[in-house]
């Protein structure tokens, strides 16, 4: 564990903690698009399958079951509680997410590190991972507008993804057998989907005014 | 890396 790696956790866990915050507070999801946060969900399900496997650390298992726990919670909220539920605009929220399943599931069927239960649904979790944002940002920008709290939470998001590239840079200077194409390339996909985002974020951030998407 | 244990990230 480096200090890149600790670091994406952290603000991956943090990023999370924003987004419940945001809906425990106002107790509402405008501006949060339930798709990519019931593809979030799927992608923990389909990757820490090997929670009852394979043991790394206390760490990684406790962790594991927090990224399970808080995205199921984050979709209960937004699909069942009373005043959330009410406050989330399908008619914003229209990207087909399910053809980001379908893809990401075929791609892991040709490409993945062995042919076993296992490795096809960890593969098709960080395919799915990679594009599980499109939904949120593509509701962001046909919102315009971006309350802070949700603006922090994909700020966060991103944050993350660059840390983990940082990380796997330091893993590879400093191990000597660190190969892993599927996540790396996988991972850098991801966060080439933030750089749009965070350019609108640090200019908003620059000038000191509210962030604003262009449609 | 150790057999099977080769997803040690998040």
């Amino acid at each position: 564990m480096n200090i890149f790696r600790l670091a994406g956790d952290m603000t991956h866990l943090l990023s999370i903690l924003v987004l419940l915050l945001k809906i425990y507070a106002t107790k509402s999801c405008s501006g949060v698009s339930r798709k990519t946060q019931e593809l979030y969900a799927i992608v923990f399900l389909a990757r820490y399958l090997d929670l009852f496997t394979d043991f790394i650390s206390v760490y990684n298992t406790f962790m594991k079951i927090v990224f399970i726990a808080s995205s199921l919670a984050i979709v209960w909220c937004i699909r069942v509680h009373p005043m959330v539920k009410r406050s989330y605009d399908k008619d914003l929220d229209t990207f087909r997410h399910y053809l980001l399943v379908a893809a990401s599931f075929l791609l892991a069927l040709f490409l993945h590190e062995k042919f076993t239960f296992l490795e096809i649904f960890w593969a098709f979790s960080i395919y799915l991972e990679a594009v599980a944002i499109l939904p949120q940002l593509v509701l962001l920008q046909r919102s315009g507008n971006v309350d802070n709290l949700t603006g922090q939470y994909v700020f966060f998001l991103g944050a993350y993804r660059g840390l983990y590239i940082l990380n796997w840079i330091y893993r590879y200077l400093t191990e000597p057998r660190f190969t892993r194409w599927i996540a790396c390339v996988s991972g850098v996909v991801q966060t080439a989907l933030y750089a749009d985002f965070f350019y609108y974020y640090f200019i908003s951030w620059k000038n000191n005014s509210k962030l604003k998407l262009p449609a | 890396v150790v057999k099977g244990k080769i997803h040690d990230e998040l």
